[in-house]
């Protein structure tokens, strides 16, 4: 599903250059469940925004389901963002004066599900998430792990085959994180492709294989037998 | 230094009340440390939001410093925002476009400081949060754990004596994060009173006191002896 082959990522502000990825080079097949680990700064969100198709390499190539995504036009990248891949950003980038059901709606207005039906099915994925009672909050009148979670239910409900979720538990007691890496335990069964990045171990030993980065190198990448 | 008393918080959206608090009553000494946990939407940033003299409550009484907070004016609480409190917000507020060294300068900009000391200061609190080689980064060029930092720095640069941290580790590995909560110990060691948000029962069991909240009462208050 994915192929990485000797990716860069520098960051260029003005005259200096940030070397965030260094000849990264992965292979993940369709179903699996991953876990990216690493120290703050080591290129985490950075490889995530690649594979999410909202960022590009510096140099290297990257396949998705083998189409070369450099050779891809606009358009192609915006459909396949908002209908193959789920992505729960660190920092949540909800509308904060819309309703949490609202930003919920957004991926299945775009893919043009007719209303009743986007709205029922906004508010199941809220209510998996524990949100029953605060659908209707603006996304500035909630909580911060009430926000998280809101993003998380926008990137599960148009059921996308790829789920990238940026540190999901980030803001989470113990007991709402469990239940939202349930949630991911599930979808995996179902067949989803799940990459998390988490600094939790707990979190990281429920997966099937986990990446670790360090200054913008793969560390080690270990598959769970 | 911290008396609450029957405190009640209700947020109004149009028809609806959401009973965020309810009858808090606590007391905190100077140079206590002291973890708040509970679940999310517990109302842990509500109270904190109050003891900052960022929001007020609906009913009920809190001194600070044996000054009742309501009888203050704007200016005053805008004084001891700035002077005795660092807030480390639980979603940061940084200036995106301004670099991490101008963030950190902005309490020290209020309070008057000449220019050169002041960017002494905030580049040697920044180096302290491990930031030496991110100072000129807006912080939007920053990572989520990279932002968390200039967000604690900033909070720490007019060395307040109150400090009211909510989640500062939520989004820093471990060892990042242990170093953080090693800078906190310190500050308690000189006197400082400090408050951390945390759903980390690690970092809790760092702190003399937990105090516990669900449904926005306080469920348990345990002092370490
Ligand atoms: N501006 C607001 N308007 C209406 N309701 C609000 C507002 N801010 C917070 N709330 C509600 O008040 C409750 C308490 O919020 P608070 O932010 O204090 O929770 P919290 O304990 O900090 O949660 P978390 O761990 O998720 O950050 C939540 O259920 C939330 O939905
Ligand atoms: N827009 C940008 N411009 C310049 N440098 C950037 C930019 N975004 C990120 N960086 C830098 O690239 C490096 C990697 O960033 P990235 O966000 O991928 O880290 P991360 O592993 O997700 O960290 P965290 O755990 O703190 O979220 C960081 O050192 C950061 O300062
Ligand atoms: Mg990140
Ligand atoms: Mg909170």
């Amino acid at each position: 599903l994915i192929k990485m082959n000797n990716v860069f990522k520098t960051y260029v502000l003005g005259e200096v250059k940030v070397p965030a990825l260094h000849a990264i080079s992965l292979n993940l097949e369709d179903n699996e469940y991953v876990a990216i680990m690493g120290p703050s700064g080591s290129g985490k969100s950075t490889l995530m925004n690649i594979m999410g198709c909202l960022d590009t390499p510096t140099t290297g190539t990257y396949y998705l389901g083998r189409k070369d995504v450099s050779s891809l036009n606009d358009n192609q990248l915006s459909d396949i963002r908002n209908t193959k891949i789920g992505f729960v950003f660190q920092t949540f980038n909800l509308l904060p004066r819309s309703s949490a059901l609202r930003n919920v709606e957004l991926p299945l207005i775009y893919s043009g599900m007719p209303s009743l039906k986007r709205k029922q099915l906004a508010m199941d994925v809220l209510e998996r998430v524990g949100l029953n009672d605060r659908m209707m909050h603006k996304s500035n009148e909630l909580s911060g792990g009430e926000r998280q979670r809101v993003a998380i239910a926008r990137a599960l409900v148009n059921k996308p085959s790829l789920i990238l979720a940026d540190e999901p538990t980030g803001n989470l007691d113990s007991k709402t994180g469990e239940e939202i890496i349930e949630i991911m335990q599930r979808l995996h069964e179902h067949g989803n492709t799940i990459i998390l990045v988490t600094h939790e171990e707990y979190i990281a030993k429920q997966t099937k294989r986990i990446i670790r980065l360090r200054d913008g190198v793969i560390e080690s990448d270990e598959k769970k037998i």
